[in-house]
């Protein structure tokens, strides 16, 4: 079983390694990847260990069999079709984002409770009411939501997705949410970026 | 000195230790917070001890004085003043989010290149244009700078920062960007939530 921190790491591993595959960069040592992602070598031969990846000693590890080892790890060999509920400054900024479909999340149904929302083209969607939420999971086989409304409606929410049979959601709006075990749940915090980046910036005024 | 990885990991144990202030408990095991963090206890531990934290044995850690330890590690025992640049769908969420002003990170600026932009107002401030960046910085005393805008113009709005004396950026656009090693950098890429999410929904479809 590989452990939750693991897991956290392996996207990260892959951005660099999708940078360096881009770069024709075939190899690549333990150091030179934990650089790039923040941890140390120890952390990133462990974690690579879980995949049955071992590298070379001397050579490293090899580029493209790892982007291959870690995308099936991590379910991207398959497309996932994902829902956005909340269609404001955020829904709108997250159903443009190209960055999910080159990873084979699709976004295919935007959900809203406004009435003056309902109906609005958007990323070649149109804005469907909340109430249309189940059939539409059932007929497109929706995996995953994405929760970005007010803190105040973001439970009953989540017990709409729940209900619909999704068991996968990721939670930006800022309220503590209770789901089933069966259903994962991601809560996104962006204060949790300039926290880290204040560390830096307070290490550094105070040198 | 703190690893990278244990400075990532304060503002995650800070969430959790939050939400257990607000519910009045007053110690914490490093096994339960391990839980929320989603790390092992012994990682917890080993990072706490960075802080001088050690915890007593049966009883665990006081919440209270870890609060305290890691908002003073992480700088957030004073308030900083943060620009956004590129104040389009992305833009306007960060802008209106409170997350940021309940943890000491103040909006104070915000700045565009569309002219038909410039001039709007919003979370209580008016957009403008991106040439009054560097009297901004100064006057403000801008520590903090968001890049929210296209790819295309990330690297351009990256050096603006930069020459304004900006020593911290956080970047949304999907752009290898190169900063000065005085200057830290942290890029936001949300699919790496839904890469995460995507491990366990594959695991709990091949079960
Ligand atoms: N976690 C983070 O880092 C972060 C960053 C920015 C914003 N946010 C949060 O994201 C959320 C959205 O922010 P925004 O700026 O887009 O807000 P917004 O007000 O522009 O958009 C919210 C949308 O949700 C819709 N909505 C409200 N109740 C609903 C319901 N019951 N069902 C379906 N839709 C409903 C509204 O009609 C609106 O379109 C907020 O909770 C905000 O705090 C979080
Ligand atoms: N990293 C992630 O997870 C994530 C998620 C969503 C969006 N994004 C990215 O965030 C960015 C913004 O997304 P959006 O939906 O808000 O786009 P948008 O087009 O709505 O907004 C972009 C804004 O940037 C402004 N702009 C363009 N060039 C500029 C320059 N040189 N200086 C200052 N301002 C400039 C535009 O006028 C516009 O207002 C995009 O790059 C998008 O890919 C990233």
């Amino acid at each position: 079983r590989i452990p939750d921190a693991t897991v956290a790491r392996l996207p990260v591993y892959l951005r660099s390694l999708v940078e360096m595959a881009e770069a024709n960069t075939s190899t690549v040592s333990s150091e030179r990847l934990a650089d790039l992602a923040g941890v140390n070598a120890a952390q990133v031969r462990k974690d690579l260990s879980y995949l049955g990846s071992y590298g070379t000693r001397g050579v490293g590890y090899d580029v493209e069999f790892l982007l291959f080892q870690i995308r099936r790890e991590l379910g991207l060999t398959q497309d996932w079709p994902v829902a956005i509920v909340g269609i404001g400054n955020l829904g709108h900024a997250l159903a443009n984002y190209r960055g999910f479909s080159t990873r084979g999340f699709h976004i295919v149904a935007l959900f809203d409770a406004d009435p003056a929302k309902v109906g609005e083209k958007l990323a070649g969607l149109t804005v469907r009411p909340l109430t249309d939420l189940p059939l539409v999971a059932a007929s497109d086989g929706i995996a995953m939501g994405i929760i970005a409304t007010p803190a105040a409606s973001a439970q009953e929410v989540a017990d709409v997705l729940v209900e619909a049979g999704v068991t996968s959601i990721l939670n930006f709006a800022p309220a503590v949410l209770t789901v089933p075990a069966s259903v994962s749940m991601r809560k996104v915090d962006l204060s949790i970026e300039l926290q880290i980046l204040s560390f830096y910036q307070q290490r550094r005024s105070g040198e």
